[in-house]
């Protein structure tokens, strides 16, 4: 929470009475409020910002703003129903609210409103999002940035997980050990409760200074206990939810092709990050994978023909090959990935790899192709049709001008996922996060069956992998309201055999498992197969057939309006008070794409503090002279 | 005249001539947001030289800042600064610096003029002086931004379109015509190009010699590299 802060520092006093992030999440779905009220003190009516950040992986469900004792409540309408009152307040020079880039994890929102002299304001945002397993553990973060010390901050979480809590950790970039003891964490089995809230004197960074050590991100990572092969089942409601991520399993070895750009445009950092990432992945990669490199400008270069075992002095024969990549030419990415693909299929049929193994693709490029063919749904095509649906493609773009939907695009019609690498300095971790995070498959073609007649509703089921420190999450609707066992069967490919459990499921009676609670946060159940079902669908209207992108888009906006989801294809409308004389003004939060986070960056670049200007050694001059 | 968009983080540059009849007036940095215009007219020799080629140079620069309430014209004669309703005039010949509200200027006798509009941008307006009896040449002047990182994302302009950096590939060097300068394809803004590995001279450090800075010489105006054609950026009056 960046809190609330005055525009102009020399007129009239805010005075920050509270802020508050208040987050509740059960079943990994997080229900998160942030509220933070404000006292214009100054004797003339003043602007006071609210300006917070929030998970990319976010929804916003709700923004309302008390004045004076007078709520003003946001409404979730179409996009381009709102986009008409949100012209008009641009037009009129009127302050919208919206939601901006901000980083690799948050997205920024921003609203002010104009509030008389000697009164309080009360801004109070409200979001959802379904915690993403990743590596081992859950992640709640919350981006913490008061200008000053405030009189009332409290940072509090309570986490209800039924299969039982496996660890909770929680921590924060500002912590100091003065503010650490003040991290206060409670678990039962199934409950945690999280709590920091330090007073104003505790705040300052040195008594009476104004300045406030509460400046950053606030860190709760936790996991649940695993001991169900099957998963565990939720019904709640009238809803089911299925979490699968069973405990022990081997590894499956996995044949990876990493096809790299080394295209001019790759020079510099880029090329440099993605020896340095290669360099680490190849220290870690398990002996019984098989790896291949295709490395591609204008030409296609192969480092061996076959993908190699990951040996000892395989490794060290790859470890002198990625030194040595250089960037120089144009790019053609169409006949990299072809190439990429080509040697998985030929060792596979020559039986070079194992036979009970994952293949995968891990493009690295910044996009643009230029050489061979350039036509980006040809490509996409292209490729769909090599792959066939027999292996992942993971593309990793770098830099803010690639162009991210073509890769998005073409790795969700190929079982993957498109990541952004983010040029900062830590690139090269990015880098090899992703790779960890893929690293150990530990099924393929995972099945998760219910019976027909019983559900209805129910989001992917089929999963092409099942990565170690990961969760499939389906969701669903009960067909029967009352019905409260159903049988649930789950299939897939392991390293040595097939995996395949089947057992029953039971609805959860939360006034058992948490007596003490009267009210936690209602039907979490179905708004987390909302949250899904509008997520899957969202992603098929990038990627289906024109029809199916038509009716995915028809489906994901008329869900969002139900829900209240301030997704990609819906905004947030407050009618903003405005002064005496000035007609009302709305504020619109919306959500913005992945393609639209990268155009913003672009944008942003150019407002770089002048301090931060001084962090790049040279700039660059624009002239224009004669002879 | 030519144009140079140095890119350090590539240790690249990128440049093109654009020439037309002496008399026309190019928009090179336009900002609708900031309300920045920057217009540039442009002399020939005082006669056609003995090779034929019409050599054009920028003898006249219009400056606005919209919100600053800003104007500067600046010519190879003298250099005009106003404010609101009041006036001042420097003359090359002097050494002198104006420190207004909104916009220091400063003047390096016969040399160059620094210009700092508040919170906006900085440039250097260099003059080269041509000796007065010279047959064919006569003065003119260069145009180099220094600091652009408070214009907005909408501008445009001969030069203001490259302010939010480019993306390029260049690949296929050949020898080209002339034996140290190879020819290469460039593939950028959509477009493939033939460009020749060059250099051209910044005389920010040696206003008499310059320095030679090697780059990808875009051919006929510009043309792929700059959006639309050079004609796109002809406006009729200074101002």
């Amino acid at each position: 929470v960046r809190s609330v802060q005055k525009r102009s520092t020399d007129t009239g006093k805010v005075e920050v009475h509270s802020v508050t992030v208040d987050c509740t999440v059960t079943s990994r779905f997080a229900h998160t409020v942030m509220t933070s009220v404000a006292l214009n003190r100054a004797n003339t009516s003043q602007e006071i910002f609210f300006d917070v950040e929030l998970p990319k992986t976010a929804f916003i469900t709700n923004f309302s703003m008390e004045i004076e004792g007078q709520v003003y409540v946001g409404e979730v309408k179409e996009k381009e129903k709102a986009k008409q009152q949100y012209e008009k307040a641009v037009s009129s020079g009127q302050t919208a609210g919206l939601v901006k880039a901000s980083g690799r994890k948050m997205e920024k929102f921003s609203v002010s409103v104009n509030v008389a002299a000697s009164s309080n304001v009360t801004f109070i945002l409200t979001y959802e999002e379904l915690l993403q397993r990743k590596m081992g553990k859950y992640e709640i973060l919350t981006r913490v940035k008061p200008k000053e010390p405030v009189q009332e901050f409290k940072i509090v979480a309570d986490i209800y997980e039924p299969q039982g809590i496996a660890f909770v950790d929680a921590h924060a970039t500002f912590l100091s050990n003065d503010l650490l003891p003040l991290v206060e964490k409670t678990v039962t089995d199934k409950k945690a409760h999280i709590s920091f809230s330090p007073t104003l004197e505790q705040q300052r960074k040195c008594p009476g200074c104004d300045g406030t050590l509460i400046d950053g991100d606030f860190l709760i990572n936790y996991d649940v206990n695993r001991a169900q092969s099957l998963g565990d089942i939720q019904v709640v409601n009238g809803y089911f939810v299925h979490f699968f991520a069973p405990p022990d399993l081997p590894r499956v070895p996995k044949n990876v092709v990493f096809v790299i750009d080394k295209s001019g445009s790759m020079g510099g950092r880029k090329i440099a990050q993605t020896r340095e990432a290669l360099l680490a992945i190849l220290n870690d990669i398990h002996e019984e994978d098989h790896f291949g490199f295709v490395e591609f400008d204008d030409k296609i270069v192969p480092w061996k023909e076959s993908l190699s075992k990951a040996t000892t002095e395989n490794v060290a024969e790859a470890i002198a090959y990625v030194k040595r990549i250089v960037d120089v030419g144009g790019t053609d990415i169409n006949a990299a990935v072809l190439k990429g693909v080509d040697m998985l299929i030929k060792d596979k049929q020559a039986n070079r790899l194992p036979e009970r193994s994952v293949d995968m693709i891990i493009l690295l490029t910044d996009g643009m192709p230029n050489s061979g063919e350039s036509h980006l749904p040809k490509i996409q095509e292209n490729v769909r049709s090599a792959i066939g649906g027999n292996m992942s493609l993971y593309c990793l773009g770098f830099g803010n001008n690639v162009d991210y939907a073509f890769l998005d695009v073409m790795s969700k019609q190929n079982n993957g996922v498109a990541r952004r690498i983010y040029e900062a300095s830590d690139a090269a971790l990015q880098l090899q996060g992703f790779y960890d995070e893929v690293a150990s498959p530990l099924l393929s073609e995972v099945d998760l069956r219910y019976p027909d007649n019983t559900v209805e509703f129910v989001t992917t089921n089929h999963f092409s992998q099942l990565f170690n420190g990961s969760e499939i999450v389906v969701a669903g609707r009960l067909a029967d309201n009352d019905l409260d066992n159903f049988l649930v069967e789950v299939y897939g490919q392991g390293p040595e055999e097939d995996f395949q459990v089947q057992g029953q499921a039971s609805a959860i009676n939360w006034n058992v498992v948490y007596p003490d609670e009267e009210y936690i946060f209602g039907d979490f159940t179905e708004r987390l197969w909302a949250y899904l079902t509008i997520q899957q669908l969202l992603e098929k209207s990038k990627t289906g057939s024109s029809d199916e992108k038509g009716n995915a888009t028809a489906k994901a906006l008329d869900m969002s309006l139900r829900y209240s989801f301030v997704t990609p294809l819906t905004s947030m409308v407050v009618i903003k008070p405005e002064t005496e004389d000035s007609t009302e003004a709305p504020l619109i939060a919306n959500k913005l794409t992945e393609e639209q986070r990268q155009q913003a960056e672009r944008v942003s670049y150019r407002y770089h503090s002048p301090q931060q200007r001084t962090h790049y050694q040279a700039t660059p001059t624009y002239f224009v002279d004669g002879d | 005249p030519h144009f140079m968009i140095e890119l350090p983080d590539r240790n690249d540059s990128l440049c093109f001539n654009i020439n037309d009849k002496p008399g026309t007036i190019f928009t090179l940095v336009r900002d609708t947001e900031t309300g920045i215009l920057v217009n540039g007219q442009i002399i020939g020799d005082k006669k056609i030289p003995p090779n034929g080629r019409i050599n054009t140079y920028f003898w006249r620069f219009g400056i606005i800042h919209q919100a600053l309430g800003v104007r500067l014209e600046v010519s190879t004669r003298d250099i005009s600064v106003f404010q609101d309703s009041n006036r001042a005039k420097l003359l090359w010949s002097d050494s002198a610096s104006l420190k207004a509200p909104n916009v220091d200027l400063v003047v390096s006798k016969d040399r160059s003029l620094t210009v700092t509009l508040k919170d906006s941008v900085k440039f250097v307006i260099l003059l080269h002086k041509v000796w007065k009896k010279h047959p064919y040449h006569q003065d003119y002047l260069g145009f180099y931004t220094l600091d652009t990182h408070l214009l907005s994302p909408s501008v445009h302009g001969l030069l203001g379109q490259f302010y939010h950096g480019i993306d390029y590939e260049v690949t296929d060097l050949r020898p080209g015509e002339v034996l140290e300068k190879p020819d290469a394809t460039m593939f950028v803004k959509g477009h493939q190009l033939n460009v020749t590995r060059g250099w051209q001279r910044d005389f920010r450090r040696d206003v008499k010699n310059g320095e030679n800075i090697p780059c990808w010489f875009i051919h006929n105006n510009g043309t792929g590299l700059i959006d639309g054609d050079e004609r796109d950026y002809i406006v009729s009056g200074l101002f």
